[in-house]
This record gives structure tokens, sequence and C-alpha cells, in this order.
């Protein structure tokens, strides 16, 4: 007789719940009615799931994000638990939407729906990967610019995670900055 | 509290599993 074995058949629980939303650039309608929420999930076995059923970021339209947020966090600076934060950013080149994107966006969701940050994980919001035709942008979003301990060991764990070369620099801007910036590059608060 | 960590090797795993 057979003893059924727990691994095969329960799911992994996550930490967090987790969304992930989908916003595409149409310009006949407003920034809200264009993110758009595309399923929630809170084990292992769901997220692959989804991710196994959706589309590269390197296979999308310009202009169109995917946002991976915790559940009750809208993907948008204006969110309380947003507002006082920022993100650690990646500006990717041209060629590399070719050789990293894809890569990159894996490993970034990975680093939160498996708590790679260890307490720091809780200062994580969520990450976005915006598709642009100047270069694709790469961010993970933490709750209070603040909190530079968090924010540090966020930034160099998710660094040495896509294997960035130590001399090649990451900064982390908060929103505020972004959202008043007035000519196209945000100073960074901290760089690693 | 504990808090639910998973390594990518784990998570890489569990994509490929029935």
């Amino acid at each position: 007789s057979a003893v059924a074995n727990p691994e095969q058949y329960i799911k992994h629980p996550l930490q967090n719940r987790w969304a992930l939303w989908y916003f595409k650039n149409d310009k006949s309608k407003s920034w809200t009615e264009n993110l758009r929420l595309i399923a929630k999930f809170d084990t292992v076995e769901d997220f692959w799931a989804l991710y196994n059923h959706i589309q590269q970021p390197s296979k999308l339209g310009y202009g169109c994000d995917y946002c991976l947020f915790k559940d009750g966090i809208k993907p948008m600076w204006e969110d309380d638990r947003n507002k006082l934060g920022g993100r650690w950013l990646m500006t990717l080149n041209k060629q590399q939407r070719h050789n990293d994107l894809d890569r990159y966006w894996m490993e970034t969701l990975l680093c939160l729906i498996g708590e790679s940050f260890d307490e720091a994980s809780d200062d994580v919001c969520g990450a976005v990967v915006n598709v642009r035709p100047k270069g694709d942008k790469l961010a993970i979003w933490t709750g209070n610019c603040q909190n530079r301990d968090a924010i540090m060991t966020i930034g160099q764990q998710y660094k040495e995670r896509l294997n960035i070369p130590s001399k090649a620099l990451i900064g982390y801007q908060s929103h505020d900055d972004t959202s008043s910036k007035s000519g196209s590059t945000t100073k960074n608060m901290y760089t690693v | 509290g504990t808090r639910i960590i998973y390594d990518r090797k784990f998570l890489l795993e569990c994509r490929s599993s029935p």
C-alpha cells in the first residue's frame, strides 16, 4: 500500500499574498483605466501557474508594464504604503531586452515571493517592469525612503541576485523626487 | 514570527514538478 506524500499535493504557502498587475498604454483612457489586475496568488505553485501562462516582458508592446505588489498595495505612488517610499531602479539598454530583461524580471519575482531580503522584505512593496523604446526599466519599490538599513540590504542582495558587476552602480530614488522632478533625471538617495 | 523563505533553487524546482 502506498503512503501519500504530502509534498506531492500540498501547495507551498508564501509569506505574502501577491497581486500581478498589467498596464497597457492606451492614450484614449486614463492612467488608472489602463491598469488592470491580472491575478492574485499566495502559493509557489499558483505563482508558477500564472507565470507560465503570461507573456514574458520582452514580448510586451512599448508602454506596457507588469507590476507585482503585495496584496492591498496599489502599484502607484499615491498608495498610502508607497507615498513615503521609493525604488531601486535598473535602467537597461536596448540590447538587454534580448539578453537580460526576462531573466532579470523572473529573478526579481523570485526575490519577492521567496522573501530573499530577510527582515528587510517587510519594507518591500512590490516590483515593476516598464517596457519602453528608449530602454526598459526594472524596479523594486519599498515603503519608506528613510529606512536606510533595509533599503541598502535590499539593494545589495538584489544586485547580487542579478549578477550585476560591483562597479556598475544602481540607484535608489524616492517617489517624491521622481514625481516632482523637472528634468529627465532624478537624484539618487542611495547607491549600491 | 517566522518568515516563510524560499531560495531560488527550491522555487525553480517547483516550476517543473507535476
